[in-house]
């Protein structure tokens, strides 16, 4: 986290703020409710109160307006720069306007969330600047995330209480949930979720986030998934790809979700049942698409499950325990791809190189091996 | 011959134009200018390193990925 400085702070916890106009994009009960859930956010963990008017000059002004709205700041049409917010200080300090040519929504993933952005720009009007953490919320760039399940991340709560303290009230209000933290690709004892490959790139995916790295570039990128596929979920539990139907199919519980490039398909989630396995599967830990034998492996617990994708049945025989298809494999298998052919079977921290035909075992790797670090 | 329909910017000016609403370049990139570091080519090292993109100082399709998306329009380094 950054802020703009410790004396650029309101001093005073008791705030006021005034809506002064409403976008025609939502209903304004809905945009009230924003607002008030966006300040919220940063009352649940600081001592700051806000308090409405509805007349006069609050200490947040909140307005919508588009291109030269009257601050030497004018906005940018559709898209790029979405909305700012003036750092604590009298007269337009703490104000946050809103970029009218943008299609603000509250409940979708549809346009902007405006709960989402105007939660970013409180940053801002509290005293925090830009957080180089890409899972923060004062992270620069717009990031859906599901607001009914938002929880302030610890990057921002750590911001924020460096200016004004943690909420006095916590014994007497639940305490707060903690804040995610964003993994750290170059852990030693990263554990990831799942792998795939998609269209070529490699996509490592832990807690809501992914990183992508292909042999092109330089570094992995580390993203949200609901950035890419807002209606994907998070905390996935297997992932793989069907390059003859050009789909990946992400796993979490008993369900299963196909992407198509950046779409989720209609239809999706589906049961397991539609991948072929068996009702008494209920979590897989891991698959992968063989290419050579037209083969999905699915892992569950000690076992895996070989799936015949041109037959669309589960092959006789299985499932079979997992040291048995792949020799010194004893761990639990917590995600599994193939690059280049050769097949690679993570447990915990390792990574394990294997030959899916031969069964041969390579090498051991660490799990970051893929992810530049 | 020139265009006579109006013409996306180039990626060199999204970038020039990014870096001084954002990042406070100042300087115009000029002939003159290209000796050496030159201003526009640090402060876009400055971009590449707050988004963790590899810091070359070189306008490449992953920073200009960057620079196309939604965001804040609060600049990372302020004026």
């Amino acid at each position: 986290y950054s802020t703009f400085g410790q004396n650029l702070k309101w001093q005073t916890n008791k705030l006021t703020f005034r809506i002064v106009n409403y976008t025609p994009d939502m209903p304004q009960s809905d945009v009230d409710n924003a607002i008030e859930k966006a300040l919220q956010v940063w009352a649940r963990v600081t001592p700051l109160r806000f308090s409405r008017i509805y007349a006069g000059t609050a200490d947040i002004m909140i307005s919508f307006g588009s291109r030269d709205h009257g601050d030497f700041y004018p906005f940018d049409g559709p898209d790029g720069t979405l909305a700012h917010a003036f750092a604590p200080s009298q007269g337009i300090g703490g104000d946050a306007h809103f970029d009218d040519d943008e299609t603000f929504t509250f409940r979708s993933s549809r346009g902007y969330n405006l709960f989402l952005v105007a939660a970013h720009e409180f940053g801002h009007s509290l005293g925090l600047s830009h957080s180089r953490d890409p899972g923060a919320l004062m992270y620069p760039v717009y990031s859906y995330r599901d607001p009914t399940t938002f929880v302030l991340p610890r990057d921002d709560v750590n911001g924020i209480q460096s200016l004004y303290g943690s909420n006095p009230d916590v014994s007497v209000v639940k305490p707060e949930p903690e804040g995610p933290t964003t993994p750290n690709a170059c852990d030693p004892q990263l554990v990831l979720d799942a792998v795939t490959t998609l269209r070529g790139e490699m996509f490592f995916f832990k807690d809501s986030f992914f990183w992508r790295s292909s042999t092109y570039s330089r570094r992995a990128e580390q993203h949200l998934i609901k950035s890419y596929w807002p209606d994907g979920p998070n905390n996935i539990d297997a992932a793989y790809e069907s390059r003859s139907a050009d789909r990946v199919f992400l796993i979490k519980g008993r369900k299963v979700w196909s992407l198509y490039g950046y779409t989720v398909e209609r239809g999706y989630p589906k049961s397991l049942k539609s991948l072929g396995l068996s009702k008494s599967v209920r979590k897989v830990n891991a698959a992968f698409h063989d290419q050579e034998s037209g083969k999905t492996i699915f892992f569950v617990g000690d076992y895996y499950y070989s799936y015949d994708e041109s037959r669309r049945v589960m092959d006789r025989g299985y499932p079979k325990r997992v040291d048995e298809g792949f020799p010194g494999m004893t761990g639990e298998v917590t995600a599994a791809f193939q690059h280049r052919g050769f097949t690679y079977i993570f447990s915990g921290p390792q990574m394990f190189e294997y030959s899916f035909r031969s069964k041969r075992l390579f090498r051991v790797l660490r799990n970051s091996y893929f992810l530049r670090c | 011959l020139p265009s006579l329909l109006a013409t996306e910017e180039s990626d060199g000016e999204v970038a020039e134009k990014y870096l001084q609403r954002f990042f406070n370049l100042t300087e115009k990139s000029t002939p003159s200018s290209r000796r050496g570091v030159s201003a526009q080519s640090r402060i876009l090292s400055e971009m590449q390193s707050f988004f963790r993109l590899k810091v070359t100082g070189l306008l490449d399709s992953d920073t200009l990925e960057v620079m196309k998306k939604p965001r804040c329009g609060v600049p990372e380094v302020a004026r």
